[in-house]
């Protein structure tokens, strides 16, 4: 979606 | 995942485990700010709260769970072991972190990607990350002489973030969506407060000498 929200990173 | 990011964790573990090696083989915590250790066990309880919900990979899963695990493993030691906390440097571990804990709170629940728990949570991690590093490198000042370990420690603590910086221009040249910009300025800032010891550390490296910082 628009924002980027999955915080993949550590 | 790509290069920059791996190298970056990579450098992350190590400053964690030279930091543990240091307090495990000396049994002294010596030159070691425990408001720094507080503040990083609080910036890894608030980032993983989605430890157990959001499953991205058995790699994120068992790095979080490492980086929660040390960081309170070592507030717990500088505060119960009985040898560790005898070499503790109270006195001289004195910034007042729980300011720093309040601004980044504040901030993150005007600056945020969403008004939602975990994103105000995930900012304020974030903030508080970029200075959490304040407390040691005050200490190291105040105390002159900086031990082998503890200079790798702040090295590599220091140089992982950097990586990051890099993972992130990477991401930004080959992702369409990228809106880490709370992440990058952090990022930026907290790799720029290390400056001046990666300044000293390299001049400690270049002369063979012992890392000094001036008071």
């Amino acid at each position: 979606e628009g924002i980027y929200h999955d915080h993949d990173e550590l | 995942m790509n290069i920059f990011r791996f190298a970056g964790d990579m450098t992350h573990l190590i400053s964690v485990l030279v930091l543990l090696l240091k307090i495990y083989a000396t049994k002294s915590c010596s030159g070691i700010s425990l408001k720094t250790q507080e503040l990083y066990a609080l910036v890894f309880l608030s980032r993983y709260l989605d430890l157990f919900t959001n499953y991205i990979s058995l790699y994120n899963t068992l790095m979080k769970l490492v980086f929660i695990g040390s960081s309170l493993a070592i507030v717990w030691c500088m505060r119960m072991h009985h040898a560790v906390k005898r070499s503790y440097d109270k006195e001289v571990d004195t910034f007042r972190h729980y300011y720093l804990v309040l601004a980044c709170f504040v901030l993150a629940t005007l600056v945020n990607e969403q008004f939602t728990l975990r994103e105000v949570c995930w900012a304020f991690s974030i903030y508080l990350e970029a200075v959490a590093i304040l407390p040691q490198l005050v200490l190291l000042q105040r105390s002159g002489n900086v031990d082998n370990l503890t200079g790798q420690y702040v090295f590599f603590l220091g140089a992982y973030r950097a990586f990051y910086i890099l993972n992130w221009i990477y991401r930004y040249f080959t992702e369409q969506y990228f809106t880490r910009w709370i992440a990058c300025i952090a990022g930026i800032v907290q790799t720029a407060l290390y400056a001046d010891f990666f300044y000293y550390y390299f001049i400690s490296w270049k002369n063979n000498a012992k890392l000094q910082l001036p008071a």
